[in-house]
């Protein structure tokens, strides 16, 4: 059972601490606004209505947040709210911390502040369903172990320049650092295929990349 | 090269404007703040600072907005706004519809005038963190093609009453909804193990299920 301390319940943070207290974990939640407090009081072991840049380290230590296992940090719009809160959970010994930024600026002042879990989830969607939408991607990965890592994967047809050309000597992963993860070829997946298997009309490549390789392949190729 | 009609340019919605622009499309985007438009006017093929309430129809048609591949609607606050921005697309032949929703509420507004693609990109970030901080969730697949379909990828320690049981016997899929797609075992991946296969003390099992299906797994087992 681990305690889990959430400043700000915007969309993000009442999704965190509701379903952290679905998975039998005590939460410990603090927001400004009453309102937001009172829409999930039932899934808080505790709670404040104050505002962590005036109250901040008092209201922590009073609501037993002291070395908490997890500090989810969700202001996007105020990013001095933003960072106090992340100053003042790692002062009372919070170790984890996850937090939601709104913009590059954003990003980069938690990354000075060692955040190691930033998360922009309106960004990446945007990026992922243009992906979707424009390119017939199939479907994205995310590894969301530290911050969104870019990356995705992508099913494509075979591009013309690739029919009948051995794996080996596509250059996905040199020229395009694409890593090629699998094949379908009528309705079968080839998983992982070798150096030597030959690219045909009519295959769907499915090819894991960053979204700056995308950019760069779609623009050559598609 | 296909042509996107973006209302509303929020982070999610100026994201995705950037991404089509860069894969090669036009964009041409409705704000009525003049701000967000001189963000990414780069991007833009063509634009219009106006309120969608008020000057809709006209706005879309005067931009050569009519039967445009792709039509998003990023307003998440104004629940009218984004109702009226999708019948305008759809008036106007925009076919293919993706919309941001910000509430239980929203969402079903959107569903009920047949959108497609509801995105909410916050709430799942919120259940994504907290699946990956409390559970030692390893990644996520969505599958973007519609609706964010709720189906989780998680890799979690084999529970002690799994080990020594054949997976056909784990009664994963039968009685928790879980697929088994994968296991770990000092460092090599045995993927879609054979049903004979059986589960050992320190194996990671990869299991594909419903945001549901693992709280009751991890109620009962973890
Ligand atoms: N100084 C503060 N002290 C306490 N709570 C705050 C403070 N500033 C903002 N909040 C709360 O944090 C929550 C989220 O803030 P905000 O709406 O700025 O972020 P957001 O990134 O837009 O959220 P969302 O997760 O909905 O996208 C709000 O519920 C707000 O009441
Ligand atoms: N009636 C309107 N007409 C035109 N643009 C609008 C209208 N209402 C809101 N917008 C614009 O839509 C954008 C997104 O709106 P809003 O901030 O409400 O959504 P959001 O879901 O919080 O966005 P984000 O993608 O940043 O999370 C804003 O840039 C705003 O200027």
């Amino acid at each position: 059972k681990k305690t889990v301390v959430v400043i700000g319940l915007g969309r993000f943070g009442s999704m965190f601490a509701k379903k952290a207290a679905n998975l039998g974990h005590d939460v410990i939640a603090i927001d400004h606004n009453p309102k937001n407090i009172e829409n999930i009081q039932d899934f808080l072991s505790v709670y404040a209505v104050a505002d962590i840049k005036t109250d901040g380290k008092q209201i922590l230590r009073k609501l037993g947040a002291e070395n908490a296992d997890v500090g989810v940090v969700a202001i996007g719009t105020d990013i001095s709210a933003s960072a106090i809160s992340v100053l003042e959970l790692e002062e009372v010994g919070v170790s984890t911390i996850i937090a939601k930024a709104s913009d590059e600026e954003h990003i980069r002042i938690l990354e000075k502040m060692g955040v190691d879990n930033i998360i922009s989830p309106e960004k990446d969607a945007g990026v992922a369903m243009a992906y979707v939408k424009l390119l017939g991607g199939k479907a994205i990965i995310h590894d969301l172990q530290g911050t969104y890592i870019d990356m995705f994967i992508l099913e494509i047809d075979a591009p013309p320049k690739l029919w009948n050309v051995a794996v080996r000597h596509s250059r996905l992963r040199e020229d395009f650092q694409m890593t090629l993860i699998g094949i379908r070829r009528q309705g079968q997946l080839i998983v992982i295929p070798s150096a030597d298997e030959e690219i045909q009309e009519g295959d769907k490549l499915l090819l894991a990349a960053s979204s700056t390789a995308i950019d760069a392949f779609v623009r050559k190729f598609v």
